[in-house]
């Protein structure tokens, strides 16, 4: 999981 | 999308919504700090540009919507409508010595340098501690409204679920993210105290006071 393209989190 | 994240986000709009309630039904914004109100409007707006940049779901977009209205709205009863009731002689904390070193900080621990990383991690650090100022005057003033504290409660165990959120997803998605752990853990911390007096006074019924 790459967290930069993540940020589905708010 | 797992349940502590749900639950996580729900406690944070409910947080934010009983506030606004809290404000517009007693016409007075007393005991609410300002300042913390402040930060987490910079902290929405810099961590929410991603609405014009990237799309994640409708729940998403929504959820951030509603999160910069209610906080922008937030600062206006409080500095706009409601100003007179606004206790700023209690509201002392210095606000720069929170916003100088997230910001310091965002530059030195971050994913990649872009600006829109950059923005987002600064508002992750300023997140963690943008509690200080409202915890401040409680401990000022000794007493919190029975509204007030559970508006606090709520707003804590917000990046409490996130933290089960977060070991869930390591464990189902392998998603790890040490820069929002590290902060949310920072951020839940700053609450123990709160916590304890809120289930040890608020919960039997009586107002918090601190001894």
């Amino acid at each position: 999981g790459n967290p930069k393209e993540g940020k589905d989190e708010l | 999308m797992n349940i502590f994240r749900l639950c996580g986000d729900l406690s944070h709009l409910l947080a934010i919504l009983l506030l606004l309630f809290k404000i517009w039904k007693t016409r007075s914004c007393a005991g609410i700090s300002g300042k913390t109100q402040l930060l987490f409007t910079i902290v929405y707006t810099a961590r929410y540009l991603d609405l014009f940049t990237s799309f994640v779901s409708v729940y998403n977009s929504v959820m951030k919507i509603v999160f910069l209205t209610a906080s922008y709205g937030t600062l206006y009863l409080m500095f706009y409508k409601f100003k007179p009731t606004y206790d700023h002689n209690h509201d002392s904390f210095r606000i720069l010595y929170l916003i100088v070193p997230a910001l310091v900080l965002s530059f030195i621990i971050v994913h990649v340098y872009t600006v829109m990383e950059i923005l987002w991690t600064f508002s992750i650090y300023l997140e963690a501690v943008a509690i200080m100022p409202q915890l401040f005057m409680v401990s000022r003033t000794g007493e919190a409204e029975t509204i007030t504290s559970h508006y606090l409660f709520a707003l804590g165990s917000y990046r409490a679920l996130y933290i089960l959120n977060w070991i869930y997803r390591y464990y189902t998605e392998d998603f790890l993210d040490w820069i929002t752990i590290m902060a949310g853990i920072v951020q839940t911390i700053l609450y123990c105290d709160f916590f304890y007096l809120y289930i040890t006074k608020v919960l039997k019924g009586k107002r918090l006071s601190l001894p």
